[in-house]
C-alpha cells in the first residue's frame, strides 16, 4: 500500500513539466527515503535524477519498496487537472497496475480521483559516483534560462568556462558568435539574486544547448540553479524542490573528435 | 570538431 499526500501539490505539477520533455517513460521508485526517479533521455546524452524526501510529504506511507512505470506525458495530463492550490495524494495498492491521483481543493469542497494505468518499463539504474567538482556556480535560475535561450538563437552548443574572472557562456553559429560573462555578485538585496562562484581550478566544457534549454523547464521550481562542472564529467544542473528534494540534470559534454 | 558524449560512458549500470 502506497499513500503520499503532498500539501503543496503544485510542486508535483512543476516537477512533471520540468522532466516530461526530456524523458518519455520512467519508473517512479518509492521507498522509506522518498519518492524518486532516475531516467535517461532516449539518446543517453542526459540523465535526470529526482528526489522528493518522505519528510516533505504531510503523509507518507510506503509499506514496501515499489517501482511504478509511467508515461510522463500521461502523468502530466492527469496533473494538469489539479488546481495550483490543490493537495495531491498518490495512492496505489500492492500488485495493482494502476495509480490514483487524488486532488483536493484547499477548502475541501472539491475532491477528484484520477486513475492512471501503470506500464512495465525496463530501466537501467546507473550509479552516480560522488565527485569533487572543479567549479560550482550558483545563480538566479531565470538568468540561466535567459542565457540558454539567447545563445540558442545564435548557435547549437555552449562553452561554459569558469575562471577567476567569472563564468563565461559562449556560442558560435553561422551568423556570428556571442559571449556572456557573469561575475560573482553577492551584493544583492535578496540571497536568491546572488551569483556565487566556487572555483577549485579553471574548467571549460562544451554542451548541446538543446538539452540545457530543456533543463530550464525546471525554472519555476526554484529561484536559483546550481551548475557543477569538472573536466571529464557530465555537468550537473540542479534545481531544489522547495525544502524536500531536488531535480538534478546530468549532461554529457561534447568531446574532441 | 566535437562529438556528443554519452552518459553511459561516465556512469555505470548498477
Amino acid at each position: 500500500m502506497l499513500e503520499l499526500r503532498l500539501v503543496q501539490g503544485s510542486l508535483l505539477k512543476k516537477v512533471l513539466e520540468a522532466i516530461k520533455e526530456l524523458v518519455t517513460d520512467a519508473n517512479f521508485d518509492c521507498s522509506a527515503t522518498g519518492f524518486s526517479l532516475q531516467a535517461m533521455d532516449s539518446s543517453h546524452v542526459a540523465l535526470v535524477a529526482l528526489l522528493l524526501r518522505s519528510e516533505g510529504f504531510e503523509h507518507y506511507r510506503c509499506d514496501r519498496n515499489l517501482s511504478m512505470g509511467m508515461n510522463l506525458n500521461n502523468v502530466s495530463k492527469m496533473l494538469r487537472c489539479a488546481g495550483n492550490d490543490d493537495i495531491i495524494t498518490l495512492k496505489a495498492d500492492d500488485g495493482s497496475d494502476t495509480v490514483t491521483f487524488m486532488f483536493e481543493s484547499p477548502n475541501q469542497d472539491k475532491i477528484a480521483d484520477f486513475e492512471m494505468k501503470l506500464m512495465d518499463i525496463d530501466s537501467e539504474h546507473l550509479g552516480i559516483p560522488e565527485a569533487e567538482y572543479h567549479a560550482i556556480v550558483k545563480m538566479p535560475s531565470a538568468e540561466f534560462a535567459r542565457i540558454c535561450k539567447d545563445l540558442s538563437s545564435i548557435g547549437d552548443t555552449v562553452v561554459i568556462s569558469v575562471t577567476k574572472e567569472g563564468v563565461k557562456f559562449s556560442t558560435r553559429g553561422d551568423i556570428g558568435n556571442a559571449n556572456i560573462v557573469c561575475r560573482q555578485n553577492t551584493t544583492v538585496d535578496k540571497p536568491e539574486e546572488a551569483t556565487i562562484i566556487e572555483m577549485q581550478e579553471p574548467v571549460s566544457l562544451t554542451f548541446a544547448l538543446r538539452y540545457m534549454n530543456s533543463f530550464t523547464k525546471a525554472t519555476p521550481l526554484s529561484n536559483t540553479v546550481t551548475i557543477s562542472l569538472s573536466s571529464e564529467l557530465p555537468v550537473v544542473v540542479e534545481y531544489k524542490v522547495a525544502d524536500m528534494g531536488y531535480i538534478r540534470f546530468y549532461l554529457a559534454p561534447k568531446i574532441e573528435d | 570538431d566535437t562529438k556528443q558524449g554519452n552518459i553511459l560512458s561516465f556512469f555505470k549500470k548498477v
